[in-house]
């Protein structure tokens, strides 16, 4: 288990710090809000009010001898990065920071950071990618033009095993799990012999173009 | 190509209607900032100054022929509430808008939204999953417990092929590329013959407790 520090409890510093938490680990939270820090106190393991741009009241905190600390300041320009300045000096090792804009993200990067996220913006290429292809289960962004993909079972499909369909070596794709609605949990692992149904739904990921065909 | 309609241009609608009017779709694009207007101009299908929560604005526009309208307004839960009204007076038939709080989720559901987005709590949860296991390259949130790993290719595999070790079958994860460093593009497709170097990288699709066996 790590520690982490998160600053700023937005919807991205709140879910954060929560969640880490709930993965086991040790996350102290600052917010400069008594309110926000009062409501979250139960779910994480420290939380401290406290203004990240006045290097005094950082400077109290144990703060070089944790894992990460992440900047979830996103509508305050200013502050985002007057915290990541105080951060360098303190000695941090390891920043995360959230951007909310081009020039943020530019000015973060030029302060030293190299971890920086854009949630608005990763959410709305991943969003636009799933309108473009109905049935794209998740966008891969570090494996561009691959997807994975739900795809009803073709009819040509029925009654034969992934063996003799072969999918791997006549398309390239891999089917990672298949759902039979009937069922609670998917099938995954070793499914060269399971036989499909009409009703199976097959979990494929494979590069987009091939995935497309295979609909059709 | 489809025809969206995106309100609202923070972040999530401006990379949103860009992203999709990229992919070749039409895009109509309404704000009531004429300065964010006329930035996206040249981006996208059609770009229209409007004040979303006036019936009589948006009824002068061709709304119920699209596929989609996504509302994309955060801050304000009152505009982006009167915003779903009108649309569904509209005639609109899918809506798909963004939420930025549980209560915002809970109303947006009462209206008769079902396709609703939290870009800062997403984001957040995946990034936590990623501090948690260093190497996970995609946290992949319709299909729990699983996730896509980026794996230096174990000492025990080096010059065996996959199909050799036959992953699939002992662990139940797939292998779905394979990165040599000193080439462009990773290997992808049919590796069942291909012999591990010391240098690969292994891209494994699986389920987490055994995806951090295999690293061990
Ligand atoms: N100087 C500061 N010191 C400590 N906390 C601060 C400071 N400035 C802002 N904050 C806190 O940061 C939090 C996030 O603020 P803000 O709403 O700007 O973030 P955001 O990135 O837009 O949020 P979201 O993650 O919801 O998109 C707020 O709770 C605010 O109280
Ligand atoms: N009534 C309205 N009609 C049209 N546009 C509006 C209306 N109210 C707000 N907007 C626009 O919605 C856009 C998004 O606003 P806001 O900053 O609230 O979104 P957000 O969801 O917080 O943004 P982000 O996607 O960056 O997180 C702004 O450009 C604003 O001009």
């Amino acid at each position: 288990s790590k520690q982490f520090v998160v600053i700023g409890l937005g919807n991205s510093g709140y879910f954060l710090a929560r969640h880490l938490t709930a993965l086991g680990h040790d996350v102290l939270v600052i917010d400069s809000s008594p309110e926000k820090i009062q409501d979250i106190t139960a779910s994480v393991s420290q939380a401290v009010v406290a203004d990240s741009t006045r290097k005094k009241q950082m400077a109290s905190l144990p703060l070089n001898k944790v894992d990460s600390v992440v900047v979830c300041i996103g509508e305050d320009l200013e502050a985002s990065l007057l915290t990541v300045l105080n951060l360098k000096e303190l000695g941090v090792k390891h920043i995360i920071a959230k951007s909310s804009s081009p020039a943020h993200t530019v000015i973060l990067e030029k302060l030293g950071v190299s971890d920086i996220f854009h949630p608005e913006r990763d959410m709305a290429i991943s969003l636009a990618e799933r309108m473009n292809r109905p049935n794209m289960l998740d966008y891969l962004p570090f494996m561009e033009g691959f997807s994975i993909v739900e795809l009803a079972c073709p009819e040509k499909f029925i009654g034969k095993s992934l063996k003799e369909l072969s999918l791997t070596s006549k398309y390239g794709v891999q089917v990672i799990a298949i759902r039979d609605p009937l069922e609670t949990e998917p099938k995954l692992g070793n499914l060269a012999d399971y036989v499909l149904q009409e009703r199976d739904v097959l979990f494929i990921i494979g590069p987009n173009k091939v995935l497309d065909k295979i609909k059709d």
